[in-house]
């Protein structure tokens, strides 16, 4: 299309040799496998630390929880190294179409599992709860 | 921290402010679903038995996520964890497995009362049922009390447990009951449990209703000659509140949500 024209000029510009597998794919693959693979879509590990809360007296267990989050860049091509939605390929492409008005795709978690939780109430009475969703298994774009 | 120990460039890396801090742990306890930070006040700093049962119920719910995700076995095996009050029964994994959440009610008071006119010893019970939080129905509830080996004195006994839940109070006489009993020997020693599900219904549904439970014993002697001899709990062997903390009588309910939660805006 006419709209990335300047754009993909840049590209090319800014596109070292492309190395083994990737030659003939074209700039953005190569651009993708050097310094971006580093930014790309994944998973982070985050502790939420119940006893760094001061919380010990009222959570019975666990001491904390890996929730873990995603971050990164969810850049074209996607399907070739993560999870991505059907979704996320048609809006990196309208993307690339129209980069100033269309926004990439949003490193989300596309895998969520859930923790149990055991605390005290007010009254001393103890509760035992599941919580569904809170660690991140895994992340993908959307 | 990622995965290599690196601190990603995108992370915050500062002390937070103490209104910062204080902001995290709302939102933390936000997810959690609480409205602040409970104060509890349990007694002595150490677990009774009502925690400790809970305990094992979490063991029992994080030993089975870990083998889910590993791909291990996906079976529950009841855990041997005396002397704390353990899973006695398959019915009760079953009750787990089921619910969103599992609450154990401390017992807000145990009178020992006897009534001469009768010649009845009797033991309230309560416990306070208000605070559940909405959309949470009672699928299965238990009142649990321990009993020990009794004395010599009634050694080839068997006594007669009576539960009662008090359905009304009457000034001048004696309150109206519903019953559940149990038989048992003398000499035996464990967990006795009492399903109570419909009086826990009851009690959510309609707290005024929530006059407590009464637990009374009796002799019902193969070898005594004193059949229907209305005893002392102590005598039988229950434990009770001056008892040891991992025997103290207690309640558990099993829930499943019946709504739908949204996190307001705040």
């Amino acid at each position: 299309s006419a709209g990335g024209g300047k754009r993909r000029q840049q590209n090319r510009n800014r596109s070292t040799q492309p190395q083994d597998g990737s030659r003939g794919l074209g700039p953005a693959v190569a651009d993708y496998n050097s310094s971006d693979q580093k930014t790309a879509c994944r998973r982070h590990e985050l502790f939420v630390s119940f006893r760094e809360l001061g919380w010990q007296d009222w959570i019975i267990a666990p001491e904390g929880y890996a929730a873990n989050y995603c971050d990164g860049e969810c850049s074209f091509p996607l399907n070739a190294h993560m999870n991505a939605t059907n979704h996320a390929i048609v809006q990196t492409l309208v993307h690339l179409m129209n980069p100033e008005n269309v926004p990439k795709p949003c490193c989300a978690p596309t895998k969520l599992h859930a923790i149990s939780v055991l605390y005290f109430d007010d009254n001393s009475n103890v509760i035992l709860k599941k919580y569904k969703n809170m660690v991140v298994r895994a992340c993908g774009c959307h | 921290l990622d995965g290599n120990n690196e601190v990603h460039p995108g992370f915050i890396h500062r002390r937070l402010r103490t209104h910062e801090k204080r902001e995290m742990q709302k939102e933390i306890l936000s997810i959690l679903g609480l409205p602040h930070r409970p104060r509890p006040h349990p007694p002595h700093g150490k677990y009774n038995s009502a925690p400790l049962f809970m305990l094992d119920l979490y063991n029992t719910i994080s030993n089975e996520e870990k083998s889910r995700v590993e791909g291990i076995v996906d079976r529950y095996e009841p855990m041997q964890t005396t002397p704390s009050p353990s899973l006695a029964t398959y019915q009760e994994s079953a009750f787990l497995n089921d619910a969103d959440m599992v609450m154990s009610f401390v017992n807000l008071g145990e009178n020992e009362l006897f009534l001469s006119g009768q010649r009845r010893h009797h033991k309230e019970f309560k416990f306070n049922l208000s605070q559940i939080p909405e959309g949470e129905a009672v699928t299965a509830a238990e009142f649990r009390l321990y009993k020990e080996c009794v004395s010599r004195a009634f050694r080839n006994d068997t006594f007669l447990v009576k539960v009662y839940q008090v359905v009304k109070e009457h000034p001048h006489r004696e309150a109206d009951f519903f019953l559940l009993e149990r038989r048992l020997w003398a000499s035996e020693e464990g967990w006795l449990e009492f399903d109570i599900t419909a009086t826990s219904n009851l009690w959510v549904m309609s707290p005024a209703h929530n006059l407590g439970l009464q637990v009374s014993v009796e002799t019902s002697g193969a070898v005594s000659s004193e059949t229907g001899r209305s005893i002392g709990s102590k005598e039988a062997g229950l434990a009770g509140r001056d008892g040891a903390l991992e025997k103290q009588p207690f309640m558990v309910a099993f829930f499943k949500v019946s709504e739908v939660h949204i996190r307001s805006a705040r």
